[in-house]
């Protein structure tokens, strides 16, 4: 369209310079474009018509198929030891509707990661990287969210058994959202207050076996379903399931943290936010996928507006493209800005976790509350202004945003459940608050405890200024 | 607040000081009102319950803090001068626009005043005009091919409207001319 060549003729930049700046690194640029071009070249992994025009079961069926596929062409398409490769190529074949192994790959191996010891993980992480089983991670409950300190699912250890016996002792204490538990995992990892000795420590995950292996049917004790169609992710099947005293070895619970020994004695972490982590690691891995959505709707949102002609500036100098008009500039590039600007802070917030991480393993723990705070902060703004950017860019394309061929409502329905899923927004603020209100009591007695990082020094700066 | 005073345009450590201001008025004011919550008798839960819009709105200074302090630092470490000219760009939007955001709370203890204000808001509107040539190839930076991005509308090659014919074509509602059922409740009504 020679509209839009004539705006890449415009440009004072080198486009590459710029996308391996945000891909980090030209290496990582050119592998995105092979890989796209090995999905390109395989029809077998496209999709028969538009996903849009199928029922909620056809989508289902039709990403079942797909994964089936993602994993077959895998290694020949992708380097198995990069973990963005793998999931960039699964992203090219799926679409933004989720699939059933969505959790699993994105939560469940980091949880098993970071919450199982050295010995559950040489049993469980092979076979979870090789898929023999699709697992989830299922913590939220019908009547509670964010706040894990009253979930109501209880692990309570039977000594003379060595077993656990999980339970959802109400209606409102039934697991309720975990992606992907309705219909497709046969494992899960449950969060439940630990109970030993006639104490309850507080919530502590749980690997348990929820199918059968072979005949992928309930197993008895427990009570699994989908919770039915929702405002995005057709093609994820959201869970919902309940616990009538099932039993489990005392193997079940991940005990790289906290563990309970055989005769009931409680051990706990050496921080009590630990259990967190797999929680923290997404928070700070939505900010980076929220600037992919808006950095989406952005690209839709711009390229439409030179397509577009409509109504004249200078009357009879003929019709304009939309965005010459300042009104649709101002739409569209602060979300573009933002978009970059979430792009940046997801990828510090990974490599603060990377970092944080680490220095847990060396048994230092003292930046992990810096981590959650940002990780908090920074995935509520990230998500809110993300829904808010992608409003925009659909609203800036008229009426044709409306449509599905928009793309625009799917990216929006996707990015807002953010706002909501690992933290609903308000809550998270107020846990960065936590964090604050620490800081302003420093301040208020002369100064920080412990070292600071970068993002929080401005706090004690003195001077004229401050 | 240095904003819009004789410190260049391009100079962002004026905003960045702003918002760290305003992040740490905030933060200091939500503990102090905890603070005198508690001394007037109320319990620490209950005075945090009190003053959390507060501290809400600390915590969202606090991360325009980070956010904006993160961008500035990965666009100084960008080595190619065209694109850290664009980048730069970019960031001056996203920060100007930004202060535009904390207008009221920078206006609020006249740590900026309307000028500044005005200035920020002007700067805004300089840099969508500037950022208008580039705008295409920047998305285009995004580096999403067609199947990723899922959109007839944002199509990298241009053709919209004919594509769009295409896709509405395939609208299984378009497998008959005419629906059986839908035309035997509106047709029967049309009768009557």
């Amino acid at each position: 369209n020679p509209e839009i060549t004539e705006e890449r003729l415009k440009a004072t930049f080198n486009t590459d310079y710029l996308s391996a700046k945000l891909w980090n690194g030209y290496d990582k640029l050119k592998r995105r474009r092979e890989i796209a071009q090995y999905v390109e070249d395989h029809p077998e992994l496209h999709d028969p018509y538009p996903t849009d025009f199928m029922e909620r079961e056809q989508k289902l069926e039709n990403a079942s198929r797909k994964v089936l596929l993602w994993m077959e062409h895998m290694e020949k398409a992708v380097d198995l030891s990069d973990q963005q490769e793998g999931l960039y190529f699964g992203t090219l074949i799926t679409g933004i509707d989720g699939h059933p192994l969505g959790i699993h790959l994105i939560m469940t191996i980091p949880a098993l990661m970071n919450n199982a010891d050295e010995e559950q993980l040489d049993e469980w992480l092979p076979k979870a990287f090789s898929r023999e089983f699709v697992a989830t991670y299922s913590q939220t409950e019908l009547g509670h969210g964010t706040n894990l300190s009253k979930l109501e699912t209880t692990a309570t250890y039977d000594p003379k058994t060595q077993e656990w016996i999980l339970d959802t002792p109400t209606v409102t204490a039934t697991k309720w959202w975990p992606g992907n538990l309705g219909k497709s995992a046969n494992y899960t990892i449950v969060m439940a207050q630990l109970i030993t000795q006639g104490k309850n420590h507080g919530a502590h995950p749980f690997f348990i076996q929820v199918r059968d292996e072979k005949t992928h049917k309930v197993l008895p004790g427990l009570t699994i379903g989908d919770i039915g169609p929702k405002f995005g992710m057709h093609a994820t099947d959201n869970g919902f399931m309940q616990l009538h005293k099932y039993r489990v070895p005392r193997r079940a619970m991940l005990m790289r943290n906290a563990k309970v020994l055989p005769d009931g004695t409680y051990v706990p972490p050496i921080h009590p936010k630990l259990g967190y982590s797999s929680m923290i690691f997404v928070r700070s891995a939505v900010v980076a996928l929220m600037s992919q959505f808006l950095s989406t709707a952005c690209v839709v949102g711009t390229r439409y507006s030179v397509i577009r002609r409509q109504g004249e500036i200078t009357p009879g100098a003929g019709e304009v493209k939309i965005l010459d008009y300042q009104t649709q500039q101002y739409r569209i590039f602060p979300h573009i800005a933002r978009a970059i600007a979430f792009r940046f802070g997801g990828i510090f917030l990974l490599d603060m976790y990377q970092r944080v991480m680490g220095q847990i393993k060396q048994g230092n723990t003292e930046a992990l509350a810096d981590l959650h705070a940002v990780a908090s902060g920074m995935k509520a703004v990230a998500t809110f202004q993300t829904a808010l950017g992608i409003e925009q860019c659909r609203m800036a394309c008229g009426g044709h945003g409306f449509s599905l061929a928009s793309g625009l409502p799917q990216v929006y329905s996707v990015a807002v459940g953010g706002c909501t899923y690992e933290g609903e927004n308000m809550v998270l603020l107020l846990q960065l608050a936590r964090y604050l209100r620490k800081r302003a009591a420093e301040m208020k007695s002369g100064g920080p405890k412990e070292a600071l990082t970068p993002l929080v020094e401005f706090f004690f700066k003195t001077g004229p200024r401050f | 607040s240095r904003i819009g005073t004789n410190v260049p345009a391009e100079d962002f450590e004026p905003i960045h000081e702003s918002f760290e201001h305003v992040a740490r008025r905030l933060t200091l004011e939500a503990f102090e009102k905890t603070e005198n919550l508690k001394k007037q008798g109320l319990t620490t839960e209950i005075a945090l319950n009190n003053s959390a819009v507060d501290w809400r709105r600390a915590s969202h200074a606090f991360t325009r803090v980070a956010l904006a302090r993160i961008f500035g630092t990965r666009v100084q470490q960008c080595e190619d001068r065209g694109t850290q000219q664009v980048l730069n760009d970019i960031l001056k939007l996203y920060l100007y626009y930004e202060v535009g955001e904390a207008a009221a709370e920078l206006l609020e203890d006249g740590f900026a005043d309307g000028q500044q204000i005005k200035f920020a808001k002007q700067q805004v509107l300089d840099t969508l005009g500037k950022i208008r040539p580039n705008a295409i190839s920047i998305v285009d930076a995004f580096d999403f091919n067609d199947r990723e991005l899922n959109s007839v509308l944002g199509r990298r090659d241009g053709h919209v409207y004919e594509n769009m014919l295409e896709w509405a074509k395939k609208s299984p509602l378009n497998k008959q001319e005419v629906m059986p059922f839908h035309h035997q409740y509106l047709g029967k009504m049309m009768e009557e």
